[in-house]
């Protein structure tokens, strides 16, 4: 058999009308990744290394939901998560709820290689990276025009919602607006 | 959500994902991605990265029932992915990405669109946000 790799930047309402300003970018960081994939795994890099690899380029892209360019909480403020899995040991790493960490998968990593467990979160998980020395910065650097921008559409969807109810909505996931620029983000 | 599968000549699998979530999330919200089984999963036979709504792969157990129907049902990771995709989730809710031992890709979703890129050892490669 031969090797091969596999990457996405998330599903969702993405409609046919996107405007190429926001196709565009999109696409060249899924090929720019897709190199780094292909070039890592002609190397001869562990599949493990590989995906860690391409995840932290896109958890770098501003463009798609993941480290810096992560959606906001009705806090405004970001919550990220991430999720490493080897096949061949079936040893795993998690972690939620960061707010400074860089690059989330790679703390999942050294959770699954440095600890006793598999998933740490919020504080706990903070404390670890600074214990490990990971790269941090603050919240702020996380936080995009965009997706302040989609957080009070999303709001404002919420609220038109709320009006028409009576009771306190429960928020049905199956009317989940289409954020009108396009990217509905919820994945 | 962004995610990655891939595996070597040797038939090595890994999987990873990473997310911030859902737009206007509850704080202290856990989604799909950080669950083991559920939006990320790898073993022997497969290795899959899921996106969409973290609460419908959740419930539906996504990654880890596309590597059991492999190991249960000797179903192939594409017949595996397309049942879980298409009939296993509410629709407009899932896409995944997903790797076999023998090299076998595939990137089913329910969803208007899902941002992906592939490539085999064989030459084949691809771009694409639309079916």
């Amino acid at each position: 058999m031969g090797w091969a790799i596999a990457l996405h930047g998330g599903a969702g309402d993405i409609p046919l009308s996107l405007p190429p300003e926001r196709r565009l970018p999109r696409e060249a960081c899924l090929r720019h990744c897709l190199q780094v994939g292909v070039h890592a795994l002609k190397s001869k890099k562990s599949p493990l290394d590989v995906v860690e690899l391409v995840v932290q380029e896109l958890e770098n892209n501003p463009n798609f939901n993941a480290g810096r360019g992560s959606v906001l909480t009705t806090n405004g403020t970001v919550e990220m998560e991430a999720c490493i899995v080897d096949g061949k040991t079936m040893r795993c790493g998690a972690v939620s709820g960061l707010k400074t960490v860089v690059n989330p998968i790679y703390l999942a990593r050294l959770v699954m290689e440095k600890t006793p467990h598999i998933y740490l979160g919020f504080e706990g998980a903070e404390a670890f990276a600074r214990e490990q020395g990971v790269e941090t910065v603050d919240a702020s650097h996380f936080i995009t025009p965009e997706n302040v921008e989609r957080l009070k559409q999303a709001r404002e969807a919420n609220r038109v919602q709320i009006d028409y109810n009576a009771q306190p909505v429960q928020k049905d996931m199956k009317r989940e607006e289409l954020i009108p620029d396009g990217d509905s983000q919820i994945g | 959500t962004v995610g990655c599968v891939a595996v070597d000549n040797e038939g090595n699998l890994a999987a990873a994902t990473s997310t911030g979530g859902l737009v206007n999330k509850m704080v202290g919200r856990i989604g799909d991605t950080p669950i083991i089984g559920a939006g990320t999963y790898a073993n022997s036979l497969c290795a899959v990265s899921a996106t969409g709504k973290g609460e419908a792969i959740i419930r539906g157990t996504v990654a880890r029932d596309v590597a059991a129907l492999m190991e249960f049902k000797g179903m192939s990771l594409e017949q595996a992915a397309a049942l879980v995709v298409g009939d296993r989730v509410p629709k407009g809710n899932v896409g995944l990405i997903a790797v076999s031992a023998t090299g076998e890709v595939t990137m089913p979703f329910n969803t208007t669109g899902m941002f992906r890129a592939c490539a085999t050892e064989d030459g084949h490669s691809e771009i694409a946000i639309w079916d």
